[in-house]
């Protein structure tokens, strides 16, 4: 049975997709099987790991179609991906109307979950439906945060999401933890940020966190993950530490 | 009569809100009256001129109140606040049984145009019903982007959302102008990223660029605009070039 993933934050830029990308690469390493699945209309999970935005995900969401139908290989062998569509902005006013609007997508996951150890969901930068319903399809919710003013000042209503939707959809959601992303520690606005989030947080922050690193964002125009594009970059390392530390922590028993 | 600019990018992190911020502060201190609105529920515009969310641009829009009553003061004498809501998030799926439901922020800013010289509109990461009321409000959409993969992806699917909007609601929209932000260009993706932009929007983008700075970053945990915060910094200045730029463009009648 897969646990899954849910890669959240509604402020934009922080690094959500390309830790979706490179954890879930990092992971399939180690021959376990991983589904990524593309919920952000922009698509740029898809394309970061040379796949391409198709119609499908919005005919599963909306009924049509089921989505072993839709799942896709990368160049991974232990990775597949469900790629996002284009029309998916369009389907959050679509889903408004239906009925249990926030778990349809937890319904449509859950007939796959016996094909893989883990399932992670990069989302789009908003806290709407689409967001909403990765967090109801999830065991746990892993938070990226680069350490800047507007970023902190998100933390508290992406909390108070979870907790909405922990007293009702999903009480067994949890906190995977939260991920310094574009980390530079010579700024003293990084240093603080990271200090006030550590105390506050505790042990719900990784330990390993991930540098700003050219590589990281010039993997995705070849269509490649950072582990693929240049393994002995750093943030191709940062990365293969998270997943490192990600599997200890749920593979312990 | 006020020229009305919206600040649009899907593609989340690109510098639209430290541009809205920084430059409409750029304009009024030459002493030209400037109005900023906030239609992201993020509310960091708001934040970041010092300014508190509060419920009232969700009144606003669902038709409650009157935008005059709601306009606040900044810092800066000749700027002024339509401060954002954290409700503007349930706001999407209201507006949309609303009759007119992309021209909403329109019909409620054109009842203060008089009052100012320009009105700029700060919107959320995402192509959705706040932002396309923005554009459908808007003269010209000025449009930040970072030199990266991702970015650029983006672009497309933005000005197909701008023409479809041109030909349907608001036949005048026009472009302000395309920005460089976070700019660096030691990495060569940046340099090629630049080359592909210019090419393809020739001069369509602002000659000023702003470069990576950490000043804009720590500026806004003070509530304060870059060129109130450290006024010599390289951030201010690029964005008080670009302020003398886009005056430039916009007065030269
Ligand atoms: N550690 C890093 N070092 C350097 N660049 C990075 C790093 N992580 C991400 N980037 C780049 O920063 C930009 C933002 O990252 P990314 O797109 O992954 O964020 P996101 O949270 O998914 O954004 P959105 O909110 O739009 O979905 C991208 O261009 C990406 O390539
Ligand atoms: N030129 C710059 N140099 C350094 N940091 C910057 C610069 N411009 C913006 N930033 C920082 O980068 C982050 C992203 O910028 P900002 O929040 O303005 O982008 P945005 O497009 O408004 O994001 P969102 O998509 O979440 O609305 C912020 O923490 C901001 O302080
Ligand atoms: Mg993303
Ligand atoms: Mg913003």
């Amino acid at each position: 049975m897969a646990k899954i993933i849910s890669i959240a934050n509604q402020k934009g830029g922080v690094g959500k997709t390309t830790t979706a990308v490179n954890l879930s690469t990092s992971i399939a390493v180690t021959e376990r099987r991983v589904l990524l699945v593309d919920i952000d209309p922009q698509a740029n999970a898809t394309t970061g790991l040379g796949g391409k935005a198709h119609e499908n995900i919005y005919d599963v969401l909306i009924g049509n179609a089921d989505i072993e139908e839709i799942i896709v290989p990368t160049e991974i062998s232990y990775l597949f991906l469900v790629p996002s569509s284009l029309s998916l902005v369009g389907a959050e006013v679509e889903l408004v109307d239906m009925e249990d609007r926030e778990s349809i997508l937890k319904s449509k996951i859950d007939g796959v979950r016996g094909d893989y150890d883990y399932i992670f969901i990069d989302s789009p930068p908003s806290l709407g439906l689409l967001t909403i319903n990765g967090l109801v399809a999830a065991n746990s919710v892993l938070i990226p945060i680069q350490c800047e003013f507007y970023a902190m000042e998100g933390l508290s209503r992406l909390f108070s999401t979870i907790n909405r939707i922990r007293n009702s959809l999903n009480p067994g959601l949890d906190i995977e933890g939260i991920l310094f992303t574009m980390l530079d520690m010579r700024p003293l606005l990084s240093r603080e940020v990271r200090g006030e989030v550590e105390k506050h947080f505790k042990d719900r922050v990784f330990k390993a966190s991930i540098p700003r690193n050219i590589r990281l964002a010039e993997a995705p125009s070849f269509g490649k993950p950072a582990l693929l594009y240049d393994v002995k970059s750093k943030g191709a390392r940062a990365y293969f530490e998270l997943a490192e530390e990600f599997l200890s922590r749920n593979e312990k028993n």
